[in-house]
């Protein structure tokens, strides 16, 4: 999955795809069918960045174990931004 | 705060609710009162109406599900998504779904229904999602606390700015945008470097001494090992620390980093050790010595020898008359002590050793 990855943490698939599934819910990332370019305010490192700035993270575009870590918190299901 | 796309809000105040099913985590009753008192927290502010149907379409139908659930967005079983709701609108419009994976509460145990269902209705009426972490509207769940909720600032500018104010007068919620209530308890401030803390339960107001208005944050945000509702502050220029206390227990930060080995206990200072809390605390820079205040008395620290100086405890009554006999918080700046005691706050002159003036607790946030 082309999450851009930020440090040293070594995450697992299931972690990019919990990752990829998150910024699809609350972020409005839309699929990509395989091979064709996305419009650059739809790609993975966009959507971090969107999500980083709204939380007040640092904002790099890369998954980092911060973002990841609140990521994992309980949460309402209505997305943060978008349509 | 944030509203969705094109502002949607109901045309109307008086609007209809039903809940169409229960968990089984609660009892009917504890439901029925957890979404009214949920409807009560948008209603106060505002001049909305919500009443309860039990047959029919309601303007909001509240239900609880698992997984998919009829709407194309499928819960994830337990923790992760809680709940969603849709904004003002027909058909979906305005409902209120509860993930049934979850473990419901009426208190701190699992996730409580109350402060979920309130955060859901405010999506029902129009909100976003904000990005305050003290906002009701924050998308991440917090508990805070079984009692006394009151909606935070962010949350009702954005309500009434879809719906107006409340029609009853001196509303309580009111208080906390230092509009014109006249109390506001401030439990214990100190000078950081370049702003004044004001530090009350959960929150505290930055003020910048070049700007107007205060900066509201939560305490955790910046400091989560740290309680709420911190006795009393003070800042040690010598050091460079700033020093909080909370009963027994006594926390330095250097910046936004609590210094190691800390917290300590108070009676490691010099203090008896029965002493149980302290009410407040100031660093007059002039004399090197920091006094603390704790009921009717108060001692006075010399921070460079690091000892209690001799003599002490006195009377507050007898050093500082006039200003009552304790004091809730107190912060020095140009030579004056600014004691907070209740709704008044005493200006007192270091130099002539008297009162020169009494303001409001408030007045330092223009009330």
């Amino acid at each position: 999955i082309p999450i851009p990855l930020e440090d040293s943490h070594e995450f697992t698939e299931k972690d990019l795809q919990f990752a990829e599934r998150y910024l699809r819910t609350h972020y409005d990332l839309r699929p990509n069918p395989a091979g064709i370019m996305r419009k650059s305010g739809n790609t993975v490192a966009a959507k971090l960045r969107e999500m980083q700035a709204f939380f007040g993270l640092e904002v790099t575009g890369k998954l980092d174990e911060e973002t990841y870590e609140l990521m994992q918190k309980p949460r309402c299901g209505v997305p943060d931004v978008g349509e | 705060y944030n509203f969705f796309p094109r502002k949607l809000k109901w045309s109307k105040m008086n609007l209809t609710y039903r809940i169409m099913n229960y968990t089984s985590d609660l009892r009917r009753n504890e439901v029925d009162r957890a979404f009214k008192k949920a409807f009560k927290v948008w209603s106060d502010v505002t001049p909305l109406n919500f009443t309860r149907i039990r047959s029919g379409v309601a303007d909001i139908m509240i239900s609880f599900g698992t997984k998919e659930h009829g709407d194309f967005y499928p819960f994830d079983g337990p923790s992760g998504l809680l709940a969603h709701a849709f904004p003002p609108g027909p058909d979906y419009g305005g409902d209120a779904h509860f993930d049934d994976d979850e473990v419901w509460s009426d208190d701190s145990k699992g996730y409580n229904l109350f402060l979920v269902a309130a955060h859901e209705f405010g999506h029902s009426l129009g909100l976003e999602h904000s990005r305050d972490p003290g906002a009701l509207m924050f998308p991440i769940y917090t508990y805070t606390g079984k009692t006394g909720f009151v909606l935070p600032d962010d949350d009702v500018q954005g309500i009434q700015e879809l719906y107006g104010k409340s029609i009853t007068i001196n509303s309580p919620l009111t208080c906390f945008n230092y509009s014109t209530s006249k109390i506001l308890l401030f439990y214990a401030v100190t000078r950081n470097i370049k702003y004044v803390f004001f530090l009350s339960t959960r929150f505290f107001w930055r003020l910048h001494p070049q700007m107007v208005e205060a900066e509201l944050v939560l305490l955790k945000s910046f400091w989560p090992e740290l309680p709420n509702k911190i006795d009393a502050a003070y800042e040690n220029p010598i050091k460079d620390l700033v020093f909080m206390f909370k009963g027994k227990k006594v926390w330095a930060l250097n910046g936004y980093d609590i210094v190691e080995d800390f917290p300590k206990k108070i009676y490691e200072m010099g203090f008896p050790k029965e002493m149980k809390r302290i009410d407040a605390a100031v660093h007059v820079k002039d004399t090197g010595k920091t006094l603390f205040f704790t009921g009717n008395k108060y001692w006075s620290y010399d921070e460079e020898a690091e000892v209690m100086e001799a003599g002490y405890p006195r009377l507050i009554e007898e050093e500082f008359t006039g200003i009552g006999d304790k004091v809730d918080a107190v912060y020095e700046r140009n030579g004056y002590l600014y004691f907070f005691n209740g709704p008044l706050q005493f200006e007192y002159s270091i130099w002539s050793q008297r009162i020169v003036r009494v303001l409001h607790t408030n007045s330092l946030f223009w009330c």
